[in-house]
């Protein structure tokens, strides 16, 4: 799930 | 997650915590530039937006806490520390850092992922962190001699965009649909915009001499 958000990056 | 991106964001905990630690062990901030810890606050305010309505992970919710909290903790000790704020030369950090902010919401007006309004933050806030580091290294230059932790911070500062840089590579190798064109550009014109930075520091470190900026 995290890297199929977008801005997963801080 | 991958460890360019880890050792990224450690190393940008590790500018913030050295940063405090200089203004908190000296009870000064002589050789920091407010205006630059300004734009850092508004960088995280504006990127931040989806603090409360994005969960990504604990990690990600905990930093974005921590960048902000931090950021405006050194803004305020700045701005209203009476023994931090009487060693603020104003004099010497003069840059106009409204322009930065300016020129920054103007870009992101026209150059974005989706015309939305945290997209226009968030392209905001990363061309503003590209440029936010402008107004420190010009009193850098100016304040001549700068102290080992200033000059430690402003190194970890750009070498967390380096690693991140490395970060974007490895995840367009492995990820079949990673771009992100607008973080990896900026990335790239901030992590530069150290380059001259890092050459000085090097030779501080190689000659053991005081770090010493050409005015």
């Amino acid at each position: 799930a995290e890297d199929g958000k977008y801005h997963d990056e801080l | 997650m991958n460890i360019f991106r880890l050792a990224g964001d450690m190393t940008h905990l590790l500018s913030i915590l050295v940063l405090l630690l200089k203004i908190y062990a000296t009870k000064s901030c002589s050789g920091v530039s407010r205006k630059t810890q300004e734009l850092y606050a508004i960088v995280f305010l504006a990127r931040y937006l989806d603090l409360f309505t994005d969960f990504i992970s604990v990690y990600n919710t905990f930093m974005k806490i921590v960048f902000i909290a931090s950021s405006l903790a050194i803004v305020w000790c700045i701005r209203v520390h009476p023994m931090v704020k009487r060693s603020y030369d104003k004099d010497l950090d003069t840059f106009r850092h409204y322009l930065l902010v300016a020129a920054s919401f103007l870009l992101a007006l026209f150059l974005h992922e989706k015309f939305t309004f945290l997209e226009i933050f968030w392209a905001f806030s990363i061309y503003l962190e590209a440029v936010a580091i402008l107004p420190q290294l010009v009193l850098l230059q100016r304040s001549g001699n700068v102290d080992n932790l200033t000059g430690q911070y402003v190194f970890f500062l750009g070498a967390y965009r380096g690693l991140y840089i490395l970060n974007w590579i490895y995840r367009y190798l492995t990820e079949p649909r990673f771009t992100r064109w607008i973080a990896c550009v900026s990335g790239v014109v901030q992590t530069a915009l150290y380059a001259d930075f890092f050459y000085y520091y090097f030779i501080s470190w190689k000659n053991n001499s005081k770090l010493k900026l050409p005015a």
